[in-house]
């Protein structure tokens, strides 16, 4: 099984 | 002021129809260098990046930096109210709440306007690091988006896998496997339909049918879709708007437990 990652962790808030 | 001319108004349809699916409203970042909108999909999975560069366009001027909010499918009904060969003109005072798209057809023989309101949005900007990239494929869009709905017939998810051989999708679920596999081949007479692959390192990562799918009705803006790949970092999908910049979609993989 995966799970689908979300973008939040990858990128920064600017 | 804000006042930009593009004679092809269906480009700017297209970028719409392309986005719709993943955004029910954004926000237009208007700047002497053009349009930008940024906008993660409500699940936060993907993210769509547009650049429409001023000098793309027509006639374009923007006093001060300005923030257009819109919803999306008013946006759609308002160029559903054009013709393929309109050209359209935007316009917004500063610090205005309203935007007007003014359409003209190619004979000059018919003018409509329509006013929208705009929205405030508490939209969130992202930096996005710059990625040293495993492998960065062209192919033609078409083939791209073929593929996509023909293994979205087989699971939820596609692999996508690249080696210095060429680069293979493939998806499993309850009624068997598919896989497509492409060589790079050079066209030099018709380059758009060339695929061609830059290879650091072998990659295979999965991703959702049903963004990608999404992705692919950006198809009608280029020949040729790029897709950057690396491990641990989302997928790039890239689709070049000529002479006006480009359409970006970062999909975030799904990992394996």
């Amino acid at each position: 099984t995966s799970t689908q990652a979300r973008l939040d962790g990858f990128f920064t808030v600017l | 002021m804000f006042e930009a001319r593009l004679v092809n108004s269906s480009t700017f349809r297209k970028v719409l129809d392309a986005i719709k699916d993943l955004l029910n409203e954004a926000s237009f970042d208007c700047s002497e260098n053009g349009i930008q909108l940024q906008a993660m999909d409500s699940s936060h999975v993907s993210l769509v990046s547009l650049n429409l560069k001023s000098d793309g366009f027509d006639k374009f001027r923007c006093d001060r930096n300005l923030t257009m909010g819109m919803n999306l499918t008013s946006l759609g009904k308002v160029f559903k109210c054009s013709g393929a060969d309109d050209t359209v003109t935007m316009k917004a005072q500063d610090y205005a709440d309203t935007v007007t798209f003014m359409f003209e057809s190619k004979k000059q023989d018919k003018i409509s306007d329509y006013e929208m309101k705009l929205m405030n949005l508490d939209q969130e900007h992202l930096g996005i690091p710059d990625t040293e990239f495993s492998c960065i494929i062209k192919m033609p869009s078409i083939e791209f988006a073929r593929i996509i709905r023909d293994l979205s017939q087989f699971g939820e998810s596609i692999v996508i896998s690249c080696t210095k051989e060429g680069v293979k999708f493939s998806a499993q679920g309850d009624i068997g496997t598919g896989n497509v596999k492409l060589a790079q081949t050079h066209n030099f007479d018709k380059e758009e339909e060339s695929v061609t692959i830059d290879l650091q390192e072998p990659v295979a990562l999965t991703f959702a049918c049903q963004y990608l799918n999404s992705f692919t009705k950006a198809t009608p803006l280029s020949n040729q879709v790029k897709l950057s790949m690396c491990e641990n970092v989302p997928l790039v999908v890239e689709y070049q708007i000529p002479e006006l910049g480009h359409l970006r979609f970062y999909l975030a993989p799904k990992i394996e437990e």
